[in-house]
């Protein structure tokens, strides 16, 4: 479960500072299906950033599964998200230089899973997302939409309890980013919980409620019909 | 003009050859606006990046305004691109460390452009795509739309005769991919030529022609009706 409160991030570039999120309550249950929408700038990737414990924020708490993790060290805050996150990051944040399946290989090691079943695993994951042609490309010798996938298969091989993707149809065509949250929706029966941004009304509409932000609050918190 | 004749593109990895344009036939005349569609890998950026002339073919010809371009040297590829060109990277491309306002006049300096106009242009441009209030920000202190803002704005600076662009609405919500939508519609209602990847149905309505790409080919080419 994840639940925030008053959370709040200011950024201070030096010359000025930035009230990225000025007071998020936020709770998640296991299991849930959630995407967060809103305005470019709204502060969707700041929120994602600490509750997938990459970053802290500035005041307020951040309860995961009922651990206070608002104020964790950097090496407090790595070992919780190695254990139970699947991040997905808006820029993808691939190893340049390094293979697909070296860069899907690399939170297995983290997680001490043995070197053959690493690999094993990390196949697998790259075909789920249709990369099993492109298992020895780094990154500059793939397109955008692979790069992207590349992304969400890394996130995805630890089986994580929970994955949080940041926008991961950006570059998508219509087709692959169907069955990508086809993925998605099969994880999320089988009891993962998904909390993914994006700006694509038609895929916001994969998922089972929607959390609209503005100008660094949540202007609303909605279920997805028919859902 | 642009006019492509049987273009082909093919990959070297070392480990294999990847044809990613197949023999392309394409011609855009002036003022046209086209978007460009297809599914992930099926050639657009490869495309993209030899008519921007940031890349050549492996076989086929590429006249932009008469001149044959397929076979330029870097120097010459670069000064024909610098002339014509405003290029939208899919990876956005923006020099790190470096400023908005910074990044935006790089290209005025290699057009000629003196010092105080440069800085004035760059303004306009920023503001002109909603970062008005981001202007002393570094890429990392912005959010990925915005980041993709800064590209789109120094794509335009030299108010070029061609603005291609890869995915420039791909991080931006429904609302600022409308307002970025309504500029180029403005900019090509004043006669700049605009060819556009998109993957989403929306955006592709507000160009006149699509052209969709499969597998390295062009499986189909149509006007957008009503518009
Ligand atoms: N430098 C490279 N070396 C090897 N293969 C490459 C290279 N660049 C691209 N490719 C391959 O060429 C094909 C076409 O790539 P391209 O980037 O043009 O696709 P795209 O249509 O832009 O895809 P997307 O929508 O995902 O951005 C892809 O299968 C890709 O893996
Ligand atoms: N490191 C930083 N330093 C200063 N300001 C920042 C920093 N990171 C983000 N910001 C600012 O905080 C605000 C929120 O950024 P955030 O990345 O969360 O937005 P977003 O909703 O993800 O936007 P997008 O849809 O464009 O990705 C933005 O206005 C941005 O300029
Ligand atoms: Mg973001
Ligand atoms: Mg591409």
């Amino acid at each position: 479960t994840i639940v925030v409160r008053d959370l709040h991030k200011i950024y201070d570039t030096g010359a000025e500072q930035i009230h990225a999120l000025a007071g998020i309550d936020l709770t998640v249950r296991a299991g849930e299906f959630v995407a967060i929408m809103g305005p470019s700038g709204s502060g969707k990737s700041t929120a994602m950033n600490i509750l997938g414990c990459l970053d802290r924020p500035t005041r307020g708490s951040y309860h995961l599964d009922g651990e206070d993790v608002s104020d964790l060290s950097d090496d407090e805050l790595a070992e919780v998200r190695n254990r139970k996150i699947g991040f997905v990051f808006q820029s993808y944040n691939l190893i340049p230089r390094t293979t697909a399946i070296e860069n899907v290989t690399v939170p297995l090691k983290y997680a001490g899973v043995r070197g053959p079943e690493q690999r094993a695993r990390a196949i697998a994951a790259l075909e789920r997302v249709g990369l099993g042609e492109r298992l020895h490309h780094k990154p500059n010798e793939m397109s955008g939409g692979q790069q992207q996938r590349v992304a969400i298969a890394r996130a995805l091989v630890t089986a994580p309890a929970i994955l949080m993707a940041d926008e991961p149809t950006g570059n998508l065509d219509s087709r692959t980013s169907v069955e990508i949250m086809a993925l998605m929706q099969e994880l999320n029966d089988a009891g993962m919980t998904v909390v993914m941004v994006t700006h694509e009304p038609d895929i916001a509409l994969h998922c089972k409620r929607m959390v609209h932000f503005r100008d660094g609050c949540i202007e609303l918190d909605e279920v997805v019909k028919d859902r």
